[in-house]
């Protein structure tokens, strides 16, 4: 049974592809098989990775041209770690993909149908992480679809607290609509500066908002912070202009050791699933 | 002459708005008349500065009923400083506003009217100060065709560099198909960690960037880099949780003693025009 996860977050600069490419990286390191998926038309995850779109096309041709296969498309990055890469300067893709039937459910399409008929020798997934862009629109539409799990990336300050309502509403209303069986696992904080009581203000009011979430109908009703809130640290913003993920770069720094230790959770609680 | 300037960037979280706030706080606690448009559906400039709307409306209801007029929305916010405030859950907006005629000039239209009109005994504002969304659509476009000026605040990070081309050729568009006079003046760096090289680096990028556009014909040919860098400390991301600007809650912190000089910086170079 993979974990298929959305990092999901409508405001921008808050830590989703940090965190998408640098769990993806963690996992794939622990032996799990991962893929990660860019569906953000600026496409830092794959610059992040340092990967280029395949011959065949980018993960927005997958979704724009039914004839198409995920691994038409797909790029291995690293031992255990593939990537849908996606590409920049494509003006008109969200308006031609919204003219599209099903113009929500093409990601999820693609991925059900690579997982019922699997290339010869090759295995399912374990893991599949999706890299969503700054917005509610339908590329984010179509990770949610795809997924069951959506983590949070966001960062402790005040004004952050302010979209994550608008955040909960749109999975509870994909949920209700287009994906029955999605749900908010838990909130990735990024960029966390310890020494700020500012900071852990803004964590234990998100510890309260989930306690009493708990026992409800609500999608995030299991939901919760994750430990530990990765660290700011330069080097997290200096990998991608190398092409490399923090654990290649510099894994024993802070934020690089808080995304290890992210990583190995996740995979616990896979085994445990 | 009024001093318009707009603080731009499609990418999420850089801070737009944390500089839109502390300039025209910087500014108006200079002695000069300040407006402070918020443009932004998430109203973060208006939260961060602790005003509600007027009761007659929002920008947004200035933006869609041409009988309104500016002195309708406006909102005293602090000595010298006045507020055209933003609201949140406008679903919608900006279909509306884009099946508008003229739907990329009502803001501008709206100032010209006021401008032309003044109520008895006010004076024209000295600086007009736009808050952006993250996005290049019709709201960003209201406030390029309203101002003079481009400020892009920033932060010197790799990835922050990836969508600066793509602004630039927005307000090079701009230029040549809705508003002639609009130039970009400079980049402000927001959110500075002077301690590390990758910050610097990022820096001298922009810095050689420009160099080499002096004496081109682009809109960006006279700009720079703003010095000095806003460095990051947390009081900026307190403030606005009080309803402060930095100049109220704490002006001498590394980040606040950097706004002041900005504006201050602004307001000599105002005084030169
Ligand atoms: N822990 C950290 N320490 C230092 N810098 C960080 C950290 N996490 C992220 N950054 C930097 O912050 C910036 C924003 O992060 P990132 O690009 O991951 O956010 P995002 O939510 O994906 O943004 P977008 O909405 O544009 O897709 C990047 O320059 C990144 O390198
Ligand atoms: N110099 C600084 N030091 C510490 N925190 C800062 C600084 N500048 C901005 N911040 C914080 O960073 C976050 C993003 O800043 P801000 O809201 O100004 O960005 P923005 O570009 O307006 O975002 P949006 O695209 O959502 O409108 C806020 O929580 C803000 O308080
Ligand atoms: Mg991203
Ligand atoms: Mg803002």
């Amino acid at each position: 049974m993979p974990r298929t996860i959305a990092l999901m977050n409508q405001k921008g600069g808050v830590g989703k592809t940090t965190t998408a490419v640098n769990l993806a990286a963690g996992v794939s390191a622990l032996g799990k098989r991962t893929l990660l998926i860019d569906l953000d038309p600026q496409a830092h995850a794959t610059l992040h990775l340092g990967v280029e779109p395949a011959e065949r096309g980018s993960v927005y041709d997958l979704l724009l041209d039914t004839s198409l296969k995920l691994g038409d498309v797909r790029v291995n990055a690293r031992e255990n770690l593939d990537v849908l890469p996606a590409e920049t300067d494509l003006a008109g893709l969200e308006n031609e993909l919204s003219a599209a039937s099903d113009r929500t459910r093409r990601l999820s399409n693609a991925l059900d149908q690579h997982a019922a008929a699997l290339p010869a020798g090759e295995k399912p997934y374990d893991f599949v992480f999706i890299d969503c862009p700054p917005s509610l629109g339908v590329l984010t539409l179509n990770g949610l679809s795809s997924v069951r799990e959506v983590f949070i990336p966001m960062q402790a300050q005040f004004l952050a607290l302010q979209g994550v309502s608008k955040l909960m509403e749109t999975v509870k209303l994909v949920r209700a609509t287009i994906n029955p069986r999605l749900f908010v696992t838990g909130v990735i904080i990024c960029a966390f500066d310890a020494s700020t009581t500012h900071s852990k203000e803004v964590v234990a009011d998100l510890d309260a908002f989930f306690e009493q979430s708990r026992g409800s109908s609500e999608p995030w009703a299991n939901a919760r912070v994750y430990r530990p809130a990765v660290r700011r640290n330069v080097k997290l913003a200096e990998a991608p202009s190398f092409g490399k993920t923090i654990i290649e770069y510099a894994p024993w720094c802070p934020g690089g050791l808080d995304y290890k230790q992210l990583a190995q959770t996740l995979v616990s609680e896979w085994d445990l699933l």
